[in-house]
């Protein structure tokens, strides 16, 4: 049993302290071109217990409210998080929205009522951090969570750190593979990819465009 | 558990982005395949706040939307990409090509019925050239799908199914089988193929002009060991 633990923790490369294997490294960005209005953070929170001090609670902003719409999973047991930001992109009709609040290490799945709340929650401290006036509409920010099913959110513990997750946001690429890195469960590197690009009708403006992503088990995606 | 946020400071009219996200994903994080798990959590998001400014994309049938759509699909695909390469205990990378299909959906059916067989996947480990898995996970992909209306079905014929692998480096495919013939595999040709992390395995119909596409990852001894030490 303790071997097989020792096996397994070595798969948790990122977590203890952000080293890559080798054979993956040539994947991770040493620089990126980054889009305009948005900022993001990596922030420790300790979700599980264990983890005493790798980022698990990212959060993206937007300078200005904006379009967004996500796709989620069409399994039959969503997670609370699923629920609660389809929910709140229906309502807001996909604009209008400020932010978006991740973390690892639990998923806030099966989780009842409590996990619910606790979803609408983390969307809602989020919110809080902008100061701006309610527009009737309800939360402003889309919530992911990651990690075991089954167990509820050290909540709490998550709330507190949410200010600070805001204090930290930035535009530099450590601050967007911070952000990556906190989003990573049994990930070995941190998923993060940049690009410019320009459109037809304006092909003198640079435009970007980039994107964090985590994965590793239970994926076979089928998402609408 | 498969999360992704995508950003871009284009400008986007909010109710073009489900369309450009759905169209973008069907292509890229609903095409790839670790263990065949569907997670209760699954989500990507898209977020546009035209920071930069120019002329609003707003009609689906621009010049503008037909080229940020392509350029979104590309980007989330490469993203998808990343998350095969980082399947839990994966030692390859893996392409699977369904085509000469009747229907774009039954190629994508096919390919992801190929992408998450266990016994393709623990060949792919055992750098086994086993074009019988392949078939085998082919010939019973397209049984009892409700989903797929009747015409679409393609009539998977043995006579006109073809199985190679595209190696990575560029050299010539190695046809494994042809027209429902098997070839004379050169075995050492085969494993130096295998050898490699990337790998494309390439299904022919030889029924239409239709493509699907799925990228998938090898089953190892590590995966065991990860996921039977992952407490709920």
């Amino acid at each position: 049993r303790s071997q097989t633990s020792t096996t397994a923790q070595r798969h948790y490369s990122v977590a203890p302290n952000g080293t890559v294997p080798p054979t993956k490294q040539k994947y991770v960005p040493t620089k990126g071109t980054y889009p305009k209005g948005f900022l993001v953070s990596g922030t420790h929170v300790g979700v599980k217990p264990t983890n005493t001090g790798t980022p698990d609670l990212a959060f993206l902003a937007s300078e200005t409210p904006c379009a967004a719409a996500a796709v989620f999973t069409k399994n039959k047991f969503q997670a609370a998080p699923v629920t609660v930001s389809r929910e709140m992109l229906r309502r807001r009709e996909n604009t209008g929205v400020r932010s978006v609040i991740i973390n690892s290490g639990c998923a806030n799945a099966v989780t009842g009522k409590g996990g619910m709340q606790d979803a609408e929650q983390m969307g809602l401290h989020a919110d809080k951090c902008f100061e701006e006036p309610s527009d009737g509409k309800g939360s402003r920010t889309i919530v992911m969570s990651t990690g075991v099913i089954g167990q509820r959110l050290p909540i709490q513990k998550i709330l507190n750190k949410i200010p600070l997750a805001f204090n930290a946001l930035g535009t530099s690429h450590e601050h967007w593979l911070a952000a990556a890195r906190a989003i990573c469960t049994t990930d070995t590197f941190p998923k993060l990819l940049s690009r410019t690009f320009s459109l037809p009708s304006s092909p003198s403006i640079k435009y970007c465009i980039a994107g964090m992503t985590k994965g590793a088990g239970m994926i076979h995606p089928n998402m609408a | 558990t498969l999360l992704g946020v995508i950003t871009t400071d284009a400008p986007v009219a909010p109710a073009l982005l489900s369309s450009l996200l759905t169209n973008a994903v069907n292509k890229s994080f609903n095409s790839i395949c670790i263990d065949g798990d569907t997670s209760t959590n699954d989500t990507v998001a898209l977020l546009a706040n035209g920071a930069a400014g120019g002329k609003e994309i707003s009609s689906d049938s621009s010049q503008d939307y037909y080229s940020f759509q392509g350029i979104l699909t590309e980007f989330a695909t490469d993203l998808a990409k990343l998350v095969v390469r980082d399947g839990e205990g994966a030692t390859k990378f893996v392409t699977v090509r369904v085509t000469e299909s009747p229907s774009e959906a039954a190629a994508r059916k096919i390919a992801g019925t190929v992408a998450r067989s266990p016994l393709v996947k623990t060949a792919l480990y055992g750098k086994d050239a086993n074009w019988g898995r392949i078939l085998c996970a082919t010939g019973y992909s397209l049984i009892s799908e409700p989903g797929l209306p009747a015409s679409d079905v393609p009539e998977i014929v043995p006579e006109k199914t073809s199985v190679s692998f595209m190696p990575s480096d560029g050299s010539p495919e190695l046809k494994l089988l042809v027209n429902g013939e098997p070839e004379s595999v050169d075995e050492t040709r085969a494993s130096q193929i295998l050898e490699h992390e990337d790998l494309e395995i390439v299904v022919r119909l030889g029924g239409g002009q239709a493509e699907g596409v799925y990228w998938t990852c090898d089953y190892s001894h590590e995966y065991i060991t990860i996921n039977g030490d992952y407490r709920t």
